[in-house]
């Protein structure tokens, strides 16, 4: 990471809410 | 310097505020459109179109918790634009899509209105 910028996570960001299901 | 960005996070985010919809949790307000109750989150409804930006950032209707549209508007037409706001997915078909361009036009969202314009002019 060091000497960059931007670096694009490509993972998810934020815990999944459930469905309604 | 610079940051790292989590490309997946406005999706991940409006999934999350769709969850949180279809399970009628936190949400906010009630529109009824020709006999039909939506309910929604006012902040998402603001972010996406002129029409309901101007009616609740007018500040008598603030805490405004239900709302009925003209009867002009399709409750399907209606719908689908509702489910556009939370998924960023459009779900034109040929006989829907007037009364979505329609309704995108009440709502003040002209480039779905746009679209959807397009959408009818390619299929003629």
């Amino acid at each position: 990471y060091e000497g960059v910028s931007t670096i694009k996570e490509m993972g998810r960001s934020v815990h999944e809410i459930p469905s309604k299901d | 310097d610079g940051c790292i960005q989590f490309t997946r996070h406005p999706g991940d985010v409006l999934l999350n505020f769709n969850r949180l919809r279809s399970r009628n949790i936190l949400t906010d307000v009630t529109i009824q459109v020709d006999g039909q109750l939506f309910h929604a989150h006012k902040t998402i409804l603001v972010a996406c179109s002129g029409f309901f930006y101007s009616v609740f950032m007018h500040p008598e209707n603030t805490n405004l918790s239900a709302i009925s549209l003209d009867t002009k508007v399709d409750p399907k037409g209606f719908s689908l634009l509702l489910d556009f706001m939370y998924t960023s997915c459009l779900n034109l078909s040929d006989s829907l899509a007037l009364t979505t361009l329609n309704a995108a036009v009440y709502l003040q969202m002209e480039h779905v209105a746009d679209t959807c314009h397009r959408f009818i002019k390619s299929r003629q």
